[in-house]
């Protein structure tokens, strides 16, 4: 997305100048100063007032999420790299504009006939999952939905730093994260003490409108809505999640295919 | 070479005319896009245009734009318009009629309607490469999930997942009323 190429029209809409919040004397190590309960994870806020990272022009999250805990899709106004510190998993980015790549129609067609109603039940098409690892980097690009599960039997911690003086965010260098499920509480910060509530961008919509958006019935789009969930932006998966995402196992079967 | 390049620059592009619509639906209307592989020029303002006309009743796939912001203005009809903010909260809920601007923020979720009339409408966004990402439809956010994710996320069913996938499946950016005629462009 970078806008900048070699414009000799550069447009000055983002004044990213760090000159006057660049005083700065002493450099300190930096902790969370809020944290962030879900059902099954925590979301660990550093102080983006921070001159320190107002200077730098970043933000950043430390997540922890447990076994079978599903980071919520969700986009934000810059783009990030999450480095993973420890545990599995797998995470979906979907791309805007692009297909859904990883279908279960041949495989359901083949086993069909061998077990049938069962697998034509679990027939799905999605784009493209990855699975990750402890020192894996995941590069996310701003505007981009993301959502993450842990697979393994360890917590996933991962530490994310967000660019937000990066020209492809043209908001203010707050970080903004905008919720596509669910609904959180932003928290306690040490110094305020004031909380509230962040919805899903679904919910900003009249219920009506986006059921007729969606062509689905009212109930339907009052969930998606979310407005009675309490577990927070890291939810558990009570039996697991069972997407498609190819195994060695079933590379092999294919070589033997003509 | 500065004759060569920028002094020759094209510098207009017509978009109001149907025939260079980039996406076209009979029963809902039509988009067309001005970017900077059509007119080079924008490159270097870094802003690109969208030409819509939305037919009676007829929707824009509720959207974000993922890298610009966009600034509305009403040609004609009249459109019901609804903005999401980060935080979920409705931050715009109204009419939007001839002659109208509307500043909708980088990431803010949107959802336009025409009303019976018919909306049209330019956007001009800040950014030549400007992108959209939809939440429904074809190729879009919720489309790109499986359907667990869905599941679990909003706590439905699978066959509730499903019908949240794929009942716009097949329609893309412009969603046509359900069981409504169409109306004259």
């Amino acid at each position: 997305f970078g806008s900048s190429q070699e414009s000799p029209f550069q447009s000055s809409r983002r004044s990213v100048s760090t000159r006057d919040e660049c005083q700065i004397e002493r450099l300190n190590a930096l902790e969370p100063t809020r944290t962030v309960r879900s059902e099954a994870g925590i979301t660990d806020y550093f102080d983006e007032d921070n001159e320190q990272f107002r200077c730098a022009g970043v933000s950043a999250i430390r997540r922890v999420i447990e076994p079978r805990g599903l980071l919520l899709p969700s986009m934000s106004n810059a783009p990030r790299l999450v480095y993973i510190v420890q545990g599995r998993g797998m995470v979906g980015l979907v791309m805007p504009g692009c297909p859904e790549t990883f279908q279960s129609f041949q495989r359901s067609e083949q086993y069909e006939r061998e077990e049938g109603e069962r697998h034509r039940r679990s027939k799905d098409e999605h784009q493209k999952v990855y699975q990750f690892q402890e020192g894996d980097v995941l590069a996310v690009p701003n505007g981009f939905a993301y959502w993450c599960y842990n697979d393994g039997e360890n917590p996933v911690v991962a530490i994310t730093v967000l660019d937000t003086s990066n020209d492809a965010n043209q908001l203010d260098r707050s970080h903004r994260q905008f919720l596509l499920a669910g609904r959180q509480e932003e928290g306690r910060q040490r110094y305020r003490r004031e909380e509230s509530i962040k919805e899903n961008i679904l919910r900003g919509f009249g219920t009506e409108l986006l059921a007729a958006a969606f062509g689905i019935d009212m109930e339907l789009a009052r969930k998606l809505q979310c407005r009675d969930d309490t577990r927070g932006e890291i939810v558990r998966a009570e039996n697991g999640l069972q997407v498609l995402r190819p195994s060695r196992r079933e590379e092999e079967e294919r070589k033997s295919i003509n | 070479g500065l004759e060569e390049t920028y002094c020759s620059m094209k510098i207009k592009q017509n978009i109001g005319d149907p025939r260079r619509a980039d996406v076209f639906n009979p029963r809902g209307g039509r988009i067309t896009t001005l970017n900077s592989e059509k007119l080079p020029i924008l490159r270097f303002i870094q802003m690109r245009a969208e030409r819509v006309v939305l037919y009676r009743n007829a929707m824009v796939s509720p959207h974000w734009n993922i890298n610009a912001h966009s600034i509305m203005y009403c040609t004609g009809g009249r459109g019901r318009v609804e903005v999401a903010d980060d935080k979920g909260e409705t931050v715009f809920d109204g009419e939007l009629r001839q002659g109208q601007l509307l500043i909708v923020p980088q990431n803010y979720a949107v959802l336009e309607r025409a009303g019976s009339e018919g909306f049209q409408f330019v956007s001009i966004k800040t950014s030549d490469r400007a992108m959209v990402s939809s939440i429904v439809g074809k190729t879009s956010a919720l489309r790109g999930m499986p359907e667990e994710v869905l599941m679990n996320s909003y706590r439905i069913s699978r066959d509730e997942a499903r019908r949240v996938k794929l009942t716009r499946g097949d329609e893309v950016a412009i969603f046509a009323p359900r069981r409504e005629s169409r109306a004259e462009a």
